[in-house]
């Protein structure tokens, strides 16, 4: 299972 | 993980030698304003959040800030030379002449057909994220121009592209260690690597090698 992140990256 | 504590460091580096050349030399020999305003914009759309109750850590909100600060304020420095040396900015000015608009319309577009939710602040962060994947363009497009970059040093054209290149090796790291991948940045990611990649190798041949020729 692979998710979409939150934007926590620069 | 390590590959992204370094490549942000690494960013920061690039910024903190842009300007400190740029202080120091008192030149912009080379540089496109372009760029570094569509750089400026990029943070701009991008950290939107910065405004909203969106926290993640301090260190995040604190790389926001200086990134966000950091390229206005390079924009600011590179425009006073408008009246500082009206010569050389004159000089920037007409060779840096690469058509910005289809960037930003590319970049647009792109942000609109992919992005992770349709709002506002979602297709502003996908947009900067297409936007920063071809800001170096002008850039690239004034040096293979001209052949001369007395203020990019290679250091700072090496931290960019290593920040880059180690963004790549985190993403890897993170879809191995937390199965997270975020396809939006990792596809724009690599184009940029590639941009950059090829930015290294006109540098080399060009001002490197160029300049070894005339060298006394």
């Amino acid at each position: 299972y692979v998710h979409e992140p939150e934007h926590d990256e620069l | 993980n390590l590959f992204r504590i370094f490549g942000d460091l690494s960013h920061l580096a690039s910024i903190g030698i842009l300007l400190h050349t740029v202080r120091s030399t008192q030149s912009i020999d080379g540089i496109s304003f372009k760029t570094q305003a569509l750089y400026a914009l990029v943070f701009m759309t991008r950290y939107l959040d910065l405004f909203t109750w969106h926290w993640v850590s301090l260190y995040n909100f604190l790389m926001k800030v200086f990134f966000l600060a950091s390229s206005v304020y390079i924009v600011v420095l590179l425009q006073q030379f408008r009246t500082k040396n009206p010569i050389a900015y004159k000089e920037m000015v007409l060779q840096d002449t690469f058509k910005i608009h289809f960037l930003l319309l590319g970049s647009l577009v792109a942000g609109l057909c992919f992005h992770h939710r349709f709002t506002l602040l979602e297709i502003l962060w996908s947009f900067s994220v297409w936007l920063e994947s071809v800001a170096i363009l002008p850039q690239l497009f004034m040096l293979s121009k001209s052949g001369r970059a007395q203020s990019l040093t290679v250091h700072y054209i090496f931290a960019l592209g290593l920040y880059r290149f180690l963004y790549i090796f985190n993403w890897i790291w993170r879809y191995v260690s937390e199965a997270r991948v975020d396809k939006i940045a990792v596809v724009a990611g690599i184009v940029q690597t590639a941009m950059y990649s090829d930015f290294f190798y006109i540098y080399y041949k060009k001002v490197i090698r160029g300049n070894a020729g005339n060298l006394p």
